[in-house]
């Protein structure tokens, strides 16, 4: 189980906060105004009162003991920056920033933090796509409980090609493409042979999942 | 070609609208900060400095003729309920709402918006599966230039099994899934034969289904 940090309750900062705690995870978040605080306390591991570019307040918070940091305050970029920079000093492994725009994304890039997140710019492609594609049909959400992760392979699958190991009918799942080296070959043919160090992306309903991941232990 | 409005340019908002200006599409915006039109002016077809809750601006501005309005902007709230309302009283065939929160979008859709977004929400979702799936390895973003659509079957299509059609290696797609009746039909074996009234899931690169696209016409 692993310990989370939020710094900022904005919506984005809320939702993972709350969606990590009721996924049993270890949440602490920090945010300066009292009232996000008292409103999110009961929904979480611990829930401070700070400023997040406080290198003290980071650590009474016990933020600086998180495996993973998100930084989901953007409006004020100069506090996400600073929080950028402090966690990395503090040696977290992962920190996970929202960003304002792509210049703030790319300051972000060069403090190396792990991730830029852009809400409300995917978004709006995601939006776009949907809207300005209708010759093909608009792009279909297929609903909660389908799923594409990525496997790595049985033992048992290696050596093998995707015709005989037949995952379609055995699991209910779809071979969508294998990574191998740095590349991803897309839609492979039933003649594809599976190799140590591939992932498999797989497409499926989250219980054809489970049932495989139960294989794959 | 559509003509699309968007009211308030935040980043949700400003994203959509150079998204489909990009995509030759009309694009007309109102925002009353004057700085926000005069950035994007040369992006969009027209820009228009006004109160997007005034019946006057949306007219002036010629978003009552948009066939599709996107209310963009979701801090104050009664400006973009305000917003939402006249848009459907002004008869556009589809208005789309960011909403702050689900108390906000709940009141949305009894005014029966087309759709309601929460873009930071939605984020933070799909951050939470990805970083709280590890047993399964994270959800692996495939690309940009992948995508999954739904298509309508070619009449050549119509009463052969997918075993037949051979889809994967005429054009190296994949059939996630065929939407029949009220129901889904997850991974559907090489057995399955497409009936008239089907709509086909499928994922692959863009220029394959570009080219599907170009058969289907
Ligand atoms: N220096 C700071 N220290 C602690 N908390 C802060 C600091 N600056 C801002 N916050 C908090 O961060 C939170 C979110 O900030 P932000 O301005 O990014 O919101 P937002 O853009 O509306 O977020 P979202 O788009 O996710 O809703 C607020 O609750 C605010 O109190
Ligand atoms: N009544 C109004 N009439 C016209 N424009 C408005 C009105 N109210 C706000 N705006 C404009 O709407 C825009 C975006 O508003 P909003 O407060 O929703 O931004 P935001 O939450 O930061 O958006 P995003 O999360 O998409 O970045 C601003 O550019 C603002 O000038």
């Amino acid at each position: 189980r692993k310990q989370y940090g939020i710094l900022g309750l904005g919506r984005f900062g809320s939702k993972v906060a709350r969606e990590l705690y009721f996924k049993k995870q270890e949440v602490i978040v920090v945010d300066h105004d009292e009232s996000k605080i008292q409103a999110i306390k009961d929904q979480v591991t611990h829930a401070f009162i700070g400023n997040i570019a406080d290198e003290g307040a980071l650590k009474e918070s016990g933020i600086a003991d998180c495996d993973v940091v998100i930084i989901a305050e953007s409006s004020d970029i100069e506090a996400n920056i600073m929080a950028a920079q402090l966690c990395k000093m503090l040696g977290i492994k992962k920190v996970i920033c929202k960003a304002q725009n792509t210049v703030h994304g790319k300051i972000l890039e060069k403090l190396q933090v792990d991730q830029v997140v852009y809400p409300e710019q995917d978004a709006a492609i995601k939006l776009v796509n949907k809207l300005a594609s209708q010759k093909i049909l608009d792009y279909l959400e297929l609903g909660e409980h389908i799923a594409i992760i990525g496997i790595t392979p049985l033992e048992s699958f290696i050596g093998k090609s995707l015709l005989d190991l037949n995952l379609r009918s055995r699991y209910n799942i779809t071979v969508l493409a294998v990574r191998r080296g740095g590349g991803t070959i897309i839609n492979p043919t039933g003649e594809t042979v599976i190799a140590r160090g591939d992932i498999l992306v797989v497409f499926g309903e989250e219980d054809a999942l489970k049932r495989l991941n139960l294989d794959i232990g």
